[in-house]
């Protein structure tokens, strides 16, 4: 969901 | 990823690098805060923990590789090549204080109560404040070798610039952590009173002191 994008982010 | 992410990992990569080679260069960690880099070497090993499981980009996987390893190379070098220049009377915030809360926190305010998930808020919140005990030692001081000040204005930037990234991920990609955004405005805002000093002073040739 939405918050797994998220940890493409260093 | 977009320009304002991009640069920010950029100025990240390079106040990293900067630190590296002030200490290496001169052979001493005069000025700097053991505290702070011990707290982001904590802050990069509870959030990169997926490093070997979830591979995202090369870029994403070498960048993390960096950081831990230069993290531990600066802990190191402060701790243990140079420590006979490390000057721990004035390194004195109790870093207690800024791990027990968030601590806490991550394991009350996160998106999901897993491992790895509550590791990573706890890196979050962590990191927004790691660099108190490095502002610490320079208002105790009362002063910072110039090349520190360019260390702290670029590390300061780069999560400023993290901020504009989530606007641009909001607006074009429906995307937002508030988690991720509010630790990140926090740890903008308390680099506030060193960027103002670094702008009215560091930019116009002058050392940067703090009033004691």
């Amino acid at each position: 969901e939405l918050d797994d994008i998220g940890k493409d982010e260093l | 990823m977009n320009i304002f992410r991009f640069l920010g990992d950029i100025s990240h990569l390079s106040a990293i690098i900067i630190l590296l080679l002030k200490i290496w260069k001169s052979r001493s960690c005069a000025g700097i805060s053991g505290k702070s880099q011990l707290l982001f070497a904590i802050v990069f090993t509870t959030r990169y923990l997926d490093l070997f499981t979830n591979f995202i980009s090369f870029y994403n996987t070498s960048m993390k590789v960096v950081y831990v390893a230069s993290s531990y190379a600066t802990v190191w070098m402060i701790y243990s090549k140079f420590k006979a220049t490390y000057d721990g009377n004035h390194d004195t915030f109790r870093v207690e204080f800024l791990i027990v809360p968030t601590a806490i926190l991550s394991f009350l305010v996160n998106h999901d109560f897993t491992p790895l998930e509550i590791l990573w808020t706890f890196s979050i919140y962590l990191e927004s404040v790691a660099i108190l005990p490095q502002l610490f030692m320079v208002s105790k001081t009362g002063e910072a070798e110039t090349i520190t000040s360019h260390y702290l204005f670029a590390l300061g930037i780069y999560r400023t610039l993290y901020l504009f990234n989530w606007i641009w991920r909001y607006q074009f990609e429906e995307f937002f952590d508030l988690i991720a955004i509010v630790a990140g405005l926090v740890q903008t805002v308390l680099y506030c009173d060193f960027f103002y000093l670094y702008i009215t002073k560091v930019l116009k040739g002058k050392k940067l002191s703090l009033p004691a």
